[in-house]
């Protein structure tokens, strides 16, 4: 099926989850991301980039956003290792 | 540098190729295992690692199984075409997928190739086995474990690692200064050379700025198999279904549509036909139907086939937007003020127009009315009209909105950053300084 309307704060959030700035979407809990939790993960995502952190989507994160990269993430979170022991368990 | 948590327990590693690139490469095999060999080489040297290539009979029992896959490939981390990712790797363990390293075949793989030119083997290769190894992404600068593409390394055979790389491997696997890893029987220490000039089939790189993008003013816009172009003269920007951009920089609409006539500059609308996904395109007054990206015989034909007569009883002579309205399945045409439905089927290729059509384009209530290409996109089959730098998005099946405020394509499609408000600008508010 064709993907939502876009929009550059989905995408951008999409990008951090997928490459594990930000928790992946948990459909059971519906739980929204705040401003706060997505300008931490941005600016993390801009310091390991060797970015300047500003926390905002701006064109040099955007573009640091669109360059080829490997599929693993960067930060394996505490939150995934988590819940995996908890599956595991 | 920084460690997945899990290496292996031994040093003495297999590897093999289970495929190798089909789509767009043109390294042969042997090319592609001599990369690879030098690519595992420079985690061997100075360490205690042993890399030996296993034996046909036992090439699915190595402990680094290396393939060549595109999109979904069961493992779930699936590729997704040109750009965006370029492989993985799994990192050691016990698990039947520990090692397993994976290149995207949608890329163009290449060696020695100038930066730009195709994405080179050698250097993502060296960082996923890098993975395959036991590291994470670094964010230290210089690593080959930055997880971002570095471009070719020069001469792969006397690449070493950064330093930050060579500590994490060594504290893995251990220290052994004095050995390097000799190349594999039958060949020399220098690798092949690629030929010095340009392949016949070389395609002529576009290098327009990217204010061409942030700038809008599409020709035409499309939505093909769920992703979505934008063509601008000469050039072509696609929006993956997922939402991203596949690359900033776009691509000539004559090297990936192939068998539209030198010199076209500018496209006036493209669909993808319902009936059997064939692809319309509109320029002037005639139009090609291609199938995927190769159009078919007989064509360019005539506009005039298409039965459009304005109002006042002109033919038609230019399409200005073209689109499958999701809702009832229709394809439209907009020329001038005025569009066509037509209710295609597979017994007619060009079916006549509705009846009672053309019709005013002001129906399509707070749009505009000469919009530059209309798509239906997205779950619910919305329409979204293109104009300048703006878009208009009509829910689903609806034609008379309320309020329909326009958005800016620069920033919601094509990446660009927000604009900066013209500091003359009536609703820019006045920042007043108080140095009370």
């Amino acid at each position: 099926a064709p993907a939502p309307a876009p929009d550059l704060y989905s995408r951008g959030m999409d990008w951090l989850s997928r490459y594990g700035y930000l928790p992946p979407p948990d459909p059971r809990t519906g739980r929204l991301q705040t401003k706060e939790g997505m300008e931490r993960a941005i600016r993390q995502m801009q310091r390991f980039a060797g970015l300047e952190e500003t926390g905002k989507l701006d064109e040099d994160t955007l573009r640091q956003m669109s360059v080829p990269r490997c599929s693993l993430p960067d930060i394996v979170g505490t939150e995934d290792m988590l819940r995996k022991r908890r599956k595991k368990r | 540098y920084a460690l997945a948590g899990s290496s292996w327990e031994k040093t003495h590693l297999r590897w093999s190729v289970l495929s190798y690139p089909r789509l767009y490469s043109s390294l042969s095999q042997d090319h592609v295992k001599l990369i690879l060999f030098y690519a595992l080489k420079v985690w061997s040297d100075n360490t205690n690692l042993q890399f030996d290539a296993a034996s046909e009979d036992v090439a699915d029992s190595a402990e680094i199984r290396i393939s060549f896959e595109h999109s979904l490939h069961d493992d779930g981390y699936p590729f997704d075409g040109k750009g965006g990712t370029l492989a993985h790797a799994f990192f050691p363990g016990q698990a039947d997928i520990s090692g397993d390293t994976h290149f995207d075949d949608e890329e163009t793989w290449t060696y020695g190739a100038r930066d730009g030119e195709g994405t080179d083997l050698f250097t993502v290769a060296v960082h996923e086995f890098g993975h395959a190894l036991g590291l994470s992404h670094s964010s230290t600068n210089p690593s080959i474990m930055r997880p971002y593409y570095q471009g070719p390394v020069g001469d792969i055979t006397k690449y070493t690692l950064p330093m930050d790389d060579l500590q994490a491997i060594q504290t893995l696997y251990g220290i052994n200064v004095n050995r390097a890893t000799p190349p594999p029987s039958g060949h020399s220490t220098r690798l092949p050379e690629l030929p010095k000039n340009p392949s016949p089939t070389r395609t002529t790189q576009p290098n327009p700025g990217h204010q061409d993008r942030c700038e809008g003013g599409f020709d035409a816009v499309a939505n093909i198999r769920g992703d979505v172009f934008f063509f601008k003269g000469p050039y072509f920007w696609r929006i993956e279904r997922s939402g991203s951009l596949v690359s900033l920089n776009p691509a000539l609409i004559r090297n990936f549509w192939i068998g539209l006539p030198p010199g076209t500059d500018k496209i006036d609308a493209v669909y993808e036909r319902k009936t059997d996904s064939r692809i319309i395109f509109f320029i002037g007054s005639k139009y090609w139907v291609f199938k995927d990206t190769r159009v078919l015989p007989g064509y360019p034909r005539h506009l005039s086939e298409w039965g459009m007569r304005t109002r006042d009883g002109r033919v038609v002579e230019q399409v200005e937007a073209a689109f499958v309205w999701a809702h009832n399945g229709h394809t439209y045409l907009f020329s001038g003020e005025e569009f066509w439905r037509f209710t295609e089927n597979e017994a007619q290729t060009v079916p006549p127009p509705d009846a009672d059509y053309p019709r005013s384009a002001s129906l399509w209530k707070g749009v505009p009315s000469v919009p530059d290409d209309i798509i239906s996109w997205g779950k619910a089959g919305d329409t979204y009209f293109f104009k300048d730098n703006s878009y208009w998005v009509l829910k689903s099946g609806g034609m008379d909105q309320d309020k329909v405020n326009p958005k800016s394509t620069a920033r919601d499609w094509m990446f660009c950053p927000t604009p900066t408000p013209d500091i003359q600008s009536p609703f820019t508010p006045h920042i007043c300084k108080c140095n009370c």
